[in-house]
């Protein structure tokens, strides 16, 4: 199976 | 204050429209210097829009101090909907005002339309987006990339790219078969029909189709689209504007559990 990685998990918030 | 005009108003109907299906409620970011901006989530926090008109892509641009206007996408979308094709379009608002304001001018100024929407608070995250080299790079037509995923999408939810010397070739899998679509570099000197790979290191990475064909909302602002790969990275499809700005979406990638 595959799963879906959120946005924020690769870039940090500012 | 923050008064900017767009000779083509067009644009700016054409940039919502891009982003009024991704995203709910943003915050605008007026500033003095880099123009008029944009960063959103998608409501599931898989995707990222970021948008930027610059200032001297507008005929007319002031902002006296950095400026945030939260609004609702389909609200704005409504109003700017009332604007032709053809007008320019205004945007005014006070610096501690509750209100954008929206001019449109037909071309021959013999119908003006002022509409004003409420700005509303909106608690929104801002994200950093590092500038990296992206082991691929692929610019080809707008519209191809946007039937390439419409079609995949027909037959499967996600779909897997993978860039080689051969190409790039676009797969999904779904109930009733599999599709592959190999496009490979060509040596157009027509720019809208060009297709060209820029490949650093093959990389092989799957996406959900939903999102991607969201981001083909945006291709009536631009022929070619820019689209940037690098393993275990969010994929970038880039729309630029020539002189006016840009609108790039982020999209997480699929993951083996």
């Amino acid at each position: 199976a595959t799963g879906q990685r959120t946005i924020s998990s690769f870039f940090a918030s500012t | 204050m923050f008064e900017a005009r767009l000779t083509e108003g067009a644009i700016l109907k054409k940039v919502l429209d891009s982003v009024k299906d991704l995203v709910t409620d943003a915050n605008f970011e007026a500033d003095p210097t880099e123009g008029f901006k944009l960063q959103a989530m998608d409501s599931s926090h898989v995707s990222l829009v970021s948008l930027k008109l610059h200032a001297d892509g507008f005929a007319h641009y002031r902002c006296d101090r950095p400026l945030t206007m939260g609004m609702n996408l389909a609200n704005m979308a409504k109003m700017l909907k009332c604007a032709s094709n053809e007008d320019a379009i205004t945007m005014k608002a006070d610096d501690a005002g509750d209100v954008v304001a929206f001019m449109f001018e037909s071309p021959g100024q013999e119908k003006i339309s002022d509409f004003e929407l409420k700005l509303m608070d909106i608690d929104s995250e801002h994200l950093g987006i590092p500038d990296t080299e992206y082991a691929v790079t692929i610019r080809m037509p707008s519209a191809e990339f946007k039937r390439i995923c419409s079609d995949l999408a027909t037959i499967g939810d996600t779909v897997a790219i993978s860039v080689s010397k051969e190409g790039v070739k676009f797969s999904t899998t779904g109930d009733i078969g599999d599709a592959n679509v190999t496009l490979r570099q060509n040596s157009e000197d027509d720019k809208e029909k060009m297709i060209s790979i820029e490949l650093g290191e093959p990389v092989n990475l799957t996406f959900a189709l939903r999102y991607l064909n969201s981001f083909t909302k945006a291709t009536p602002l631009s022929d070619q689209v820019v689209i940037r790969l690098s393993p275990q990275l969010p994929i970038v499809v880039q729309y630029v504007v020539v002189d006016v700005g840009y609108i790039s979406y982020y999209l997480a990638p699929k993951i083996e559990d």
